[in-house]
């Protein structure tokens, strides 16, 4: 069979005046190394389920998406991280929702495919399952990142406003 | 959000997707980069699929299943399967956002139906492919 991949970092208003050439540089350069990442071990004959993992671990490890480090911040400034993966062979999956402290939450989502009877396991419960696993834990605080942390505060200030106004400003609605 | 979709040497297809979820979320919201068939998908017969964007809208269109589905009892393309999906089912409920597919055959496949979606791809040729907008 030939050999392929393909990724995404996520859709959305990507307004050019955000990005000036520099970070668009980088937003490029960090896609092609996450792309080498996972087609090397295409080339090497390895699994289509390693090389997802390969290619996504480059993705969460980096600021720059909203996944792993540099993931957005809940109401209550925390990070809380999903993920899943499914192989097409056998359609066996694997998933987990709502982990705070997993470094890479798509090698946890394919532990629980391979190593697990279960398919989706969340919270802390899969966290439980993650150190049985000796999956890599790192602080909260790993997350963070300067970008996310403001809008987050941006939100909650306008979030705020919006309880003042909101009987006068219908805009400010939040579901 | 990111995700990927690859084929091997072996004619398998994977896909896996992970996020950080929706700023501000409350309650502990779950989107669809978690659920199967919604976020991710992969079968070897149809596509592997990862999806980025509104979550509550992909689950309820189960996008990355239905787009699967498509290619594999409609006989459609994976790139038509997949604008079906994402500019008429889903933009119709109202739900904005993307997938990322890859076909039995290595053939990837973009659509998003938002102004940009971080992307790129590696196809059997070895050329090299990343786009944002």
């Amino acid at each position: 069979s030939p050999i392929a991949i393909a990724i995404h970092g996520g859709a959305g208003t990507i307004l050019k005046k955000n990005l000036t050439p520099e970070i668009e540089a980088q937003y490029h350069a960090k896609l092609e190394e996450s792309l080498r990442a996972g087609y090397q071990i295409l080339e090497s004959g390895g699994s289509s389920i390693d090389a997802i993992q390969a290619t996504i671990i480059v993705l969460e490890n980096s600021p720059l998406f909203n996944a792993g480090k540099g993931a957005v911040f809940t109401h209550h400034k925390t990070n809380e991280l999903d993920a899943s993966i499914m192989e097409g062979k056998t359609l066996n999956a694997g998933a987990i929702s709502g982990v705070t402290r997993v470094k890479n939450p798509i090698l946890l989502a394919a532990k629980v495919m391979t190593e697990s009877k279960h398919v989706m396991l969340s919270g802390e419960g899969a966290e439980t399952f993650a150190k049985q696993q000796q999956l890599e834990f790192v602080a909260p605080e790993y997350f963070h990142t300067p970008r996310r942390l403001k809008q987050i505060d941006n939100l909650l200030t306008k979030e705020k406003n919006a309880r003042i106004e909101a009987p006068t400003n219908p805009n400010f609605k939040y579901g | 959000t990111v995700g990927a979709v690859a084929l091997d040497k072996h004619g398998n297809l994977a896909a896996g997707t992970s996020t950080g979820g929706m700023t501000n979320k409350k309650f502990g919201r779950i989107g669809d980069s978690p659920i199967i068939g919604a976020g991710t998908y992969a079968d070897n017969k149809a596509c592997a699929i990862s999806a980025t964007g509104h979550g509550e809208y992909f689950i309820r269109a189960a996008v990355a299943h239905d787009i699967c589905a498509r290619v594999l009892y409609q006989g459609v393309s994976l790139q038509a399967a997949a604008d079906a999906v994402i500019f008429d089912k889903l933009k119709n409920m109202g739900g904005d956002g993307g997938i990322v597919g890859m076909s039995p055959q290595g053939d990837p496949v973009f659509s998003f139906n938002t102004p940009g979606m971080y992307r790129g791809y590696i196809d059997k040729s070895g050329s090299v492919f990343t786009g944002i907008y």
